[in-house]
């Protein structure tokens, strides 16, 4: 019987940065992540949701090495491009539901966000694909969360 | 010899619902998505990015067959969290660049990128994880987006 949900990740070897208010017209994007790649600077959850006004947010997560060079690196964008600023943020970890055909099991976020809410965790990001759902939260807030999820998906009442 | 990038997806059948100016506490993710979840609609590419004042949007892709519903429920919620409203759009599609390792490339999304922009299209949203980099833009700009990014990564310059 295959399980919808497989596993439970987490990572707190990430920091956040954001690049505020960009206008939302083409080439934005590649003006951001450019000059990034020409840095070595890696990325992931890469996340850009529906534009408000005529700006947008672009936000990513880099590995806590690169948090120097991507703040640099984006700031200078940032100017170029007309964007209010750069945010970023050291005190966070991502936490994934892994597994598969999570698209067609509507239950499978609706139980991860739940559960982060009887924890009391506030989510500030979310992504998710058919294979995972990640959310970012505080780092103070992944031991628990972790946990919780476990006891859920994995122990209790696999899905 | 591993390549990074190993195709380009594409999907028409989708549109796009977005939950806008949610509180940003703890429990209110779960109120999006257990009503959804109950009334059976799959949701798929959830983004949600930082949050702006204390409030933050959340979006979400659902099959065509199923926006109606997904715009009813909503709709609900908004009112019960005290949302601003909900938004949705039926003339998107979403492309993926499929693959692995993409977070240890960041050339992957700046060539995406870049390409997009050369074809004038604008990205409305971004979702990225290790195995694949996905842009909404508009459906009338799928098509040559697809071609142009194939022509790009799979048959003159894969990565
Ligand atoms: C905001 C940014 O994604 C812009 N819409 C672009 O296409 O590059
Ligand atoms: C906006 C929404 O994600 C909220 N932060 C929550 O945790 O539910």
């Amino acid at each position: 019987e295959k399980f919808v949900v497989h596993s439970i990740a987490h990572d707190t070897g990430v920091a956040k940065v954001a690049v505020l208010g960009v206008p939302d017209t083409p080439g934005v994007a590649a003006k951001v992540f450019v000059p990034l790649s020409e840095a070595g600077v890696g990325v992931e959850m890469i996340i850009q949701s529906i534009m408000r006004g005529q700006v947008n947010d672009i936000a990513f997560l880099v590995r806590k090495e690169f948090l120097g060079e991507a703040i640099e690196v984006s700031r200078r964008t940032a100017r170029e491009v007309g964007a209010q600023g750069v945010a970023f943020d050291t005190e966070i970890g991502k936490i994934s539901l892994v597994g598969a055909g999570l698209a067609n099991h509507p239950e499978a976020p609706a139980r991860m966000f739940s559960i982060l809410a009887g924890e009391s965790v506030n989510i500030d990001m979310i992504s998710s694909t058919s294979m995972a759902i990640t959310c970012v939260v505080s780092s103070a807030d992944v031991e628990r969360s972790v946990k919780a999820l476990h006891r859920s998906f994995i122990e209790e009442n696999p899905l």
